[in-house]
């Protein structure tokens, strides 16, 4: 899902 | 990775590395908010509890011990080392203002009502925030030394990259995040008056003082 991709962003 | 992400990462780890230096060599917290940096301390930590449970890499899990180090390290040095410097009369920006809108938006507003998530929202909305009691002081004082604003311009950079970043993975990845965009908008626009005297002001050598 598209936010568990921001979560490797700091 | 992309070059914008890198330069954000990279200038926000600068202004965390220019604060504790700042303090640390002139033994003084003087003009810097505890009260700013108990949020930063309190976003990391909300954010960050992933470290126990998710291994993305090991770039993530150093830079995310860092930030978490540095900001109690940071906490520890105004609270506690050089208590006797801090400004705590200029200090008074109300930050259950700040916590309680950013919880309860958090509850509201978020991708998955878990623990975990309404945590990360949490730290995505105070983060936003955060910076405030720091601007509060420098307003009310009406200046700022030059590596305080050092300091603010690479920490108010680091979201503005990472603007660019999420732009960049709009169009390279069709990834965007909602929740994270919207908040790095509204922690990017704060410093928009601080970064307009930071350019004609402190650039040119001059210190960063308000207008009467």
């Amino acid at each position: 899902t598209s936010h568990s991709q921001t979560k490797d962003e700091l | 990775m992309n070059i914008f992400r890198l330069t954000g990462d990279l200038s926000h780890l600068l202004a965390i590395i220019i604060l504790l230096v700042k303090i640390w060599k002139t033994r003084s917290c003087a003009g810097i908010s505890g009260k700013s940096q108990l949020l930063f301390a309190l976003v990391y930590t909300t954010r960050y509890l992933d470290l126990v449970s998710t291994y993305i890499s090991a770039y993530n899990t150093f830079m995310k011990l860092i930030f978490i180090c540095a900001s109690y390290a940071t906490v520890y040095l105004i609270y506690m080392k050089f208590k006797a410097t801090y400004d705590h009369n200029h200090d008074t920006f109300r930050v259950e203002f700040l916590i309680l809108p950013s919880f309860v938006l958090s509850l509201l507003i978020n991708h998955d009502f878990a623990v975990l998530e309404i945590l990360w929202t949490f730290s995505i909305y105070l983060e936003s925030v955060a910076i405030l009691p720091q601007l509060f002081l420098v307003s009310k004082t009406g200046e700022a030394e030059s590596i305080t604003s050092h300091y603010l311009f690479a920490l108010g950079s680091y979201r503005g990259l990472y603007l660019l970043n999420w732009i960049y993975r709009y169009y390279a990845e069709s990834h965007y995040d909602l929740i994270a965009i919207v908040a790095g908008v509204v922690q990017t626009v704060l410093y928009c008056d601080f970064f307009y005297l930071y350019v004609t002001k402190v650039l040119k050598g001059k210190k960063l003082q308000l207008p009467a």
